[in-house]
């Protein structure tokens, strides 16, 4: 019973919308352009 | 519970332009044509563990061509990166490192260089000059004009050229070509060169003194050539970078200097 609470629990957690004004990290790739792009 | 994975790389780590500073400087390190370049951005990494402090990392690098000829002396962090509206030229490169204790060493690296389309360049810039083959006669004629004028002018050593770097032609509203190409100084003075040429050698390595010069000629609707050759003094270049880059450029006048 613990196991299902506890994959209960993460399945809402899941299911939980993020917060307002939540900001996605950006990708980690490519990176910054420093001069600009052809 | 084992550990969790490291988080990956990412472009923009510290880590990861410490990786990308030393491929650059490799690859700069060991180009013997052309311009320095400039890291533009960081496409990708890979990092393959191979055990403690020990890592294989694969970047994928996007450079810009500065205006610093390979020759320079110029530090890297001084050098400025072609415009767009210079034409400019982007270099895409593949590099394979080896992190061992902190430390870098470049493994492996390939990269091709390609000028922006012309296209672009109109579009943002109708008059701007665009990029000319480097046998273009009408470039190779400037070249020598040029190489000419400097060295019929010059108190100073008679300058042989190493490579032409580029080339642009301008059509309207005037007809410009201009040129930027490496030269290397002789054991002659100009004023010996004049009474025999093929005597004029190159210096040997250990007294080497390089330069670059830029020239303009403008051909219509009068005809004007400006030329400014620079010399960067004595330099102790690595020994595997050749003096002269590629195929010599013949001079078309009988009689001119060939290289």
């Amino acid at each position: 019973s613990v196991a299902k609470s506890a994959v209960a629990q993460v399945a809402q957690h899941d299911k939980v919308p993020h917060p307002v004004g939540f900001v996605p990290p950006p990708p980690p790739c490519p990176g910054k352009v420093r001069h600009f792009k052809i | 519970v084992p550990a969790a994975p490291p988080a990956p790389l990412g472009c923009d780590d510290s880590e990861s332009e410490a990786a990308a500073e030393v491929g650059v400087s490799y690859i700069n390190g060991h180009s013997h044509h052309g311009y320095k370049f400039a890291l533009n951005r960081i496409k990708n990494i890979r990092v393959l563990p191979q055990g403690l402090n020990n890592d294989i990392i694969f970047l994928e690098l996007d450079l810009l061509e500065t205006t610093c000829h390979i020759l320079s002396p110029t530090p890297l962090a001084n050098c400025t990166v072609r415009s767009f509206t210079d034409h400019a030229v982007e270099g895409d490169c593949d590099i394979k490192l080896q992190k061992v204790d902190g430390q870098f060493f470049v493994l492996a690296s390939k990269c091709h260089s390609h000028a922006d389309s012309s296209e672009d360049i109109i579009q943002l810039c109708p008059d701007c000059p665009l990029l000319a083959t480097l046998n273009n006669t009408e470039v190779l004629a400037t070249v020598t004009a040029a190489l000419n004028d400097h060295n019929s002018k010059t108190a100073d050593a008679y300058l042989r050229l190493l490579e032409i770097g580029r080339a642009r032609i301008q059509y309207h509203p005037v007809h410009v070509v201009s040129v930027e190409f490496a030269v290397a100084a002789t054991n002659c003075s100009a004023a010996e060169a004049k009474a025999d040429v093929e005597a004029c050698q190159l210096l040997p390595s250990d007294q080497s003194n390089f330069g670059f010069c830029t020239a303009s000629m403008v051909t219509k609707p009068l005809q004007d050539l400006k030329v400014d050759c620079q010399l960067y003094g004595h330099q102790v270049l690595t020994p595997d970078v050749p003096f002269l880059s590629r195929p010599g450029v013949t001079y078309s006048q009988p009689g001119q200097d060939t290289a």
